[in-house]
């Protein structure tokens, strides 16, 4: 069990790493979408100063919840931890695709390269999503082994406390 | 771009200029996305998303200005704790917990606390009904209440005061034995873990697979038995308990 259990904490370890990270390109992906979609007109009352782009930041960077569906909650435990390694390592990374001043100087981009950053954060994004999903399978798996040994009671909390 | 990063930060600290922090924080913004889809995680849908972004980016920015580069710490890591503060602050100071509700779950903490010094073991839910001169089912639908608030509402600081806001989940789970594991911190663990050991069977099942193990509450269900709202409730239950005994 407690070889179970490394395991378990390594890959979530990585796992809120990863997550920490995929929110950070999400958030800069929609912050670069944002201008796009100010300058195609659709963002009505965006404004082209940064002081309006800190005005709309809640929206932009609000999950879409589709509705708001009530079960958008995987049930576990949920901590606001503090960025690892693996998430600065990643965040490195993910600062080569957009540095702070291309993001500080987004409306002076080209259409051209408005759309390539965008597209290379998409990029960027999807990869990471894929690796948390996969992270996810895993720890599940595990968990599941754990959930069952305490079931059939060859564990107790006991071992735990 | 790492020095570019710390070309911006150092041109700010000096300068000042409201330009170079509005760069910063829209760089940095998204760290208040993570932070505020976590704490949404739990609470009631009927809290906007949007409102705790706003409440974060003023952390953001509190942050930013205090951001000493020079410390050799990373922002990141300073920010997040400072986002989140500033977030749970604001939630408290709106005092959004339905005043109705926080009295009831303050009485039926009194009430937890009066018949476990009485008894010297965890009351059940019937002796807790007789106390508060209510049926079982009404002190049940309480439990349904409370848990339908989200875990944020039950995770009430710990320890109070200092700048890291301490709550139960965060203490109970805390696997950073590293720097982050104060003293006070771990001797609460530490606390807390005993009081959960003198719990009844159930409720110290919930809490320790949730807490410690970080199982959903639908896989506890599996684990008990029983269905993933019933673990909501005796989840609540069981922290009420272990506040009835950490307030007293
Ligand atoms: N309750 C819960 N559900 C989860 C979680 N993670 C993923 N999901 C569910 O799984 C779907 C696919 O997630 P994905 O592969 O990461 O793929 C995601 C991700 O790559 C991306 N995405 C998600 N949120 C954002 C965002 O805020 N901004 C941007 N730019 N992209 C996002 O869009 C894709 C589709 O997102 P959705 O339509 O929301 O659809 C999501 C969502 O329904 C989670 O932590 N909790
Ligand atoms: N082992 C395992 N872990 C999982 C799974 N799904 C999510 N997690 C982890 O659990 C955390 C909390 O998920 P949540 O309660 O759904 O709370 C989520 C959810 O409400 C929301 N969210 C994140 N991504 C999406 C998405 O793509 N779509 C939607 N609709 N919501 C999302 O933001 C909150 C925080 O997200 P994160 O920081 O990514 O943090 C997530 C993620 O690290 C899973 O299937 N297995």
């Amino acid at each position: 069990i407690e070889r179970l259990r490394q395991l378990r904490t390594e890959a979530s370890t990585a796992e809120g790493d990863v997550s920490f990270v995929r929110r950070m390109a999400q958030g800069r992906f929609d912050i670069v979408g944002h201008e796009r979609s100010r300058r195609s007109g659709a963002a009505e009352d965006a404004s082209i100063d940064v002081s309006g782009l800190l005005f709309d930041m809640p929206d932009i960077l609000k999950d879409d919840d589709n509705g708001g569906e009530g079960g958008s909650r995987s049930g576990r435990h949920v901590e606001v931890l503090e960025p690892g390694k693996i998430a600065l390592e990643l965040g490195d990374q993910l600062d080569a695709v957009v540095s702070p001043s291309a993001l500080a100087a987004v409306e002076r981009l080209s259409e051209a390269d408005l759309a390539d950053l965008l597209d290379q954060l998409r990029e960027f994004e999807v990869g990471l999503s894929q690796a948390r999903r996969q992270l996810h399978d895993r720890i599940d798996m595990l968990q599941d082994e754990i959930a069952r040994r305490y079931r059939d009671g060859e564990v107790t909390v006991d071992s735990v406390l | 771009s790492e020095s570019e990063l710390s070309t911006v930060w150092a041109r700010f600290k000096e300068t000042e200029k409201q330009a170079d922090r509005d760069d910063l924080i829209v760089y940095y913004a998204p760290l208040v996305k993570y932070v505020a889809s976590r704490i949404a995680a739990g609470l009631p849908q009927t809290v906007d998303q949007a409102d705790l972004i706003s409440y974060g980016m003023f952390g953001l920015i509190d942050a930013i200005t205090k951001f000493d580069p020079e410390r050799g710490f990373k922002f990141e890591t300073y920010a997040v704790s400072r986002i989140k503060g500033a977030v749970l602050d604001e939630l408290r100071s709106i005092d959004w917990v339905p005043r109705s509700v926080r009295s009831k779950a303050k009485s039926v903490e009194r009430a937890m606390s009066k018949l476990e010094a009485q008894y010297h073991r965890p009351p059940t839910d019937s002796e807790i009904a007789e106390e508060l001169d209510i049926t079982e089912t009404q002190l049940s639908n309480i439990y349904k209440q409370i848990s339908s608030l989200g875990m944020v509402a039950l995770d009430e600081m710990l320890a109070g005061g200092g700048s890291e806001t301490l709550t139960f989940g965060d203490t109970l789970a805390d696997r950073r034995d590293g720097p982050g594991m104060t003293y006070e911190r771990a001797e609460v663990r530490q606390l807390l873990a005993q009081a959960i050991n003198k719990m009844s069977e159930r409720e110290k099942i919930v809490l320790t697979l949730y807490y410690y193990e970080n199982l959903t509450l639908a896989e506890i269900g599996k684990v008990l038995g029983v269905t993933e709202s019933r673990v909501c409730q005796i989840h609540t239950k069981a922290v009420l308990q272990l506040r009835s005994r950490f307030d007293a």
